[in-house]
């Protein structure tokens, strides 16, 4: 564990927090994209089978028992809860463009041909592309409510902070994971354009709004 | 035979 890694995870978790008080608060889930939500539970789920298997640290097991239970009481509150203010006619991303090509990667790239092994490869690649569905929507409506940008904000942090934890790893383990680093580089530059607007519009004060 | 990265990031 190192600073890099461990302010990446407490932005994750941040994140989380705020999309439940965006949607809680606001008694709504527009803007946010469903399918988004339904990829980071299987993510989680894929990955974190280990959780039965080998232990890390309570740290670890804590948190990943955080992000499945937490995922999954975000698409309840989108599903069950909150269901009118859900719009699907906006999301409307293919998912099985993103999940085929993940199932193909998994195959080719991973660490051992065992059910786990792919799987969690497999969730590796997936949550370097989940946020598509969503930053397709934003592209989309080309506006975005204030907290629901300070939620990717926060996720793209959690991302962008795994990149000096991985240089850290390297110099002073010798760590190196090139499948969670190569997927981790796509993830973050997914969020460049993101980041590009909020830090020039959303921090001073403006609307998170594309230019048409 | 084993593992060469072991999965301890999140």
């Amino acid at each position: 564990m190192n600073i890099f890694r461990f302010f990446g995870d407490l932005s994750h978790l941040a994140s989380i927090f705020i999309l439940i008080h965006k949607i809680t608060t606001t008694r709504s889930c527009r803007g946010i994209s469903f399918k988004t939500q339904a990829l980071y539970v299987t993510v989680f789920v894929t990955r974190y089978l280990d959780l039965f298997t080998s232990y890390v640290s309570l740290y670890n097991t804590v948190m990943k028992i955080f992000f499945i239970a937490s995922s999954c009481y975000i698409l309840y509150l989108m599903r069950v809860r909150y269901r009118p203010t859900n719009d699907p006619s906006i999301d409307t991303f293919r998912l099985e463009y993103l999940v085929g090509p993940c199932v193909v990667l998994a195959l080719i790239f991973n660490y051992g041909y065992n059910p786990t092994e792919l799987l969690w490869s497999f969730s590796i690649f997936l949550e370097s592309v989940a946020i598509l569905p969503q930053l397709f929507m934003l592209q989309r409506t080309g506006e975005a409510e204030t907290i629901t940008t300070h939620y990717l904000a926060a996720l793209g942090a959690y991302r962008a902070l795994y990149i000096p934890n991985w240089i850290y790893r390297y110099f002073s383990e010798g760590y190196v994971d090139p499948i969670s680093v190569t997927a981790g580089l796509v993830q973050t530059g997914l969020y460049l354009d993101f980041f590009y607007v909020y830090f020039t519009k959303v921090l001073q004060g403006q609307k998170f709004e594309l230019p048409a | 035979e084993g593992n060469p990265v072991h999965h301890d990031e999140l």
